[in-house]
């Protein structure tokens, strides 16, 4: 493993997006995935919808929340081509589903994986490295009062409430941390990343951990 | 008297800054973490979780330890 590794340095993640006051986390974690798991295959790094997640993925519960993995399955099931943000942009409220010609240009996936490395941190790393940005589910209330540094008390591993993905790790200082972008605008946090300390399971950051593949 | 939303935003900043005197206290480690006002410090706790942690808790497998073979994916 190397000592620090960022995907951001490859050019292949967007912007912080803003899910504004929807909690549509589950949605942008997933979609923010796949146009890096895009771009890792040399294709353009443009902004998917996220709210045809919101509004299509019917085992979920659109701004009233979800999970990451019921959207992958239901992306996997379903073989929906995910348009660009530009056709159908993100509101910040349900909407109904809006359905396109199988002749749309759009991104499905091809299958996703997900497990639990809790105890296993740095085989989380090497799938950080190996396929591209992990999509997690943490415990975020402590994220409220978050202004920067390294997360590493008052983060149980307790109820996960909200979904984020991890672009890199940095184990060159004293404390290793995962570098985790978040979908609550540049002006939270670390221009809208956190750092969550490595190892340790903090924040339960560790429990339920997917890959997505296009 | 204010506006109720005033009192309550009021309120909720009191229990904030409270919040961030505790959290800020185990930052004896100059890399951990420091807590302070942003855009959420108008919201209560409730509120904010009500609002931005809209995430359920999933069940995955357990990630095999090297040298087991991985069980198939769970789609």
């Amino acid at each position: 493993l190397p000592l620090r590794f960022d995907w951001r340095d490859k050019h292949v993640v967007n912007q912080v997006r803003n899910q504004r006051m929807c909690g549509g986390c589950w949605a942008f974690s997933v979609v923010s995935a796949i146009e890096t798991a895009c771009a890792i295959q040399g294709k353009p790094l443009n902004y998917l919808s996220v709210q045809q997640v919101i509004d299509c993925s019917f085992n979920n519960y659109g701004c009233s929340g979800g999970s990451p993995l019921s959207a992958l399955s239901w992306l996997n099931e379903t073989q929906v081509k995910l348009v660009e943000d530009s056709e159908y942009p993100f509101k910040a409220e349900n909407g109904l589903c809006r359905y396109f010609p199988q002749s749309q240009s759009g991104v499905s996936i091809k299958d996703f994986s997900a497990y639990d490395f809790s105890g296993q941190e740095d085989e989380m790393a090497k799938a950080l490295l190996n396929f591209g940005p992990l999509v997690v589910i943490v415990d975020a209330v402590s994220w409220q009062d978050y202004l920067g540094g390294v997360i590493q008390h008052h983060c149980s591993s307790g109820e996960a409430n909200h979904a984020v993905l991890i672009t890199g790790f940095d184990k060159t200082g004293n404390t290793p941390y995962w570098i985790v972008r978040n979908s609550w605008g540049t002006s939270w946090g670390i221009e809208g990343y956190a750092h969550v300390k490595m190892g340790g399971n903090v924040c339960g950051i560790a429990d339920s951990v997917s890959v997505v593949f296009v | 008297t204010w506006p109720r939303s005033h009192q309550r935003e009021a309120a909720a900043l009191r229990e904030s800054l409270n919040r961030h005197r505790y959290l800020n206290s185990f930052s004896h480690e100059n890399s951990t973490a420091c807590y302070g006002l942003n855009q959420f410090s108008y919201l209560s706790p409730e509120e904010f979780k009500a609002m931005y942690l809209g995430s359920k808790p999933t069940w995955s497998p357990r990630y095999p330890a090297a040298g087991q073979t991985p069980i198939p994916n769970v789609s």
